[in-house]
């Protein structure tokens, strides 16, 4: 494994930790859209059904069930532990029109026409858009916790360290996955607004605002 | 460059 693949997958447990941290401490989700943590769900759930069937490593095994289960454990917390403080008008992006072009793109691109082939490509497909609810509330909402823009900062930083990452396994290791690759690119384009505010806002020390 | 079929990625 790579310096690349190690930090992203690091920046990616971080976020969750981040995430779970702050609404324990605030005992809160304002701010927090439900509909992108049940995105994830779906995400972790149809990409890691090979976990039952083929093993890869002690560490990837590991790190599938920690998403998994924090990603369900999340939305455990937001709908149910702390469902009072949910301002349900917030969150009201469409998200049938995530999942549906998701679906069809995994139907029409994937490694092999199998139930697996399809839900993997369809994931990462879903993954690259899934945090468009969340940003969508930060947008309307025009103002955020500094833990909330932490948390999405560390999880688009996740697969944005994953790009350098393809690069070296192209050249180090001859794979190329270019399913992987292009949706890469795709969320870290999506987190790339995101991502110059965040700059803007960190390093002049202001509340994050969008404008 | 093989195509990544045995998706070892998370």
């Amino acid at each position: 494994m790579n310096i690349f693949r190690m930090a992203g997958d690091v920046a990616h447990i971080v976020s969750i930790i981040i995430l779970l941290h702050s609404i324990e401490t605030t005992q809160s989700v304002n701010g927090l859209s439900l509909k992108t943590q049940v995105l994830y769900t779906i995400v972790f759930i149809s990409r890691y059904l090979d976990l039952f069937y083929r093993y890869i490593s002690l560490y990837n095994s590991f790190m599938k069930v920690f998403y998994i289960s924090s990603s369900i454990y999340t939305v455990y917390l937001i709908a149910n532990k702390y469902n009072k403080s949910i301002k349900e008008h917030v969150d009201n992006f469409e998200v049938k029109y995530l999942l549906g072009p998701s679906f069809i793109l995994g139907f029409l691109f994937n490694y092999g026409f199998t139930l697996p082939e399809i839900l993997w490509s369809f994931s990462l497909w879903l993954e690259a858009v899934a945090i468009l609810p969340q940003l969508f509330m930060l947008q309307k909402t025009g103002e955020a916790e500094v833990l909330t823009t932490h948390y999405i900062f560390a999880l688009g930083l996740y697969r944005a360290l994953y790009i350098p990452n393809w690069f070296y396994r192209y050249f180090a290791e001859d794979k190329f996955d270019k399913l992987a690759v292009l949706t890469g690119i795709i969320q870290t384009v999506i987190y790339s607004d995101f991502f110059y505010i965040y700059y803007k806002s960190a390093f002049k020390g202001k509340k994050f605002k969008l404008p | 460059a093989r195509q990544a079929t045995e998706h070892d990625e998370l």
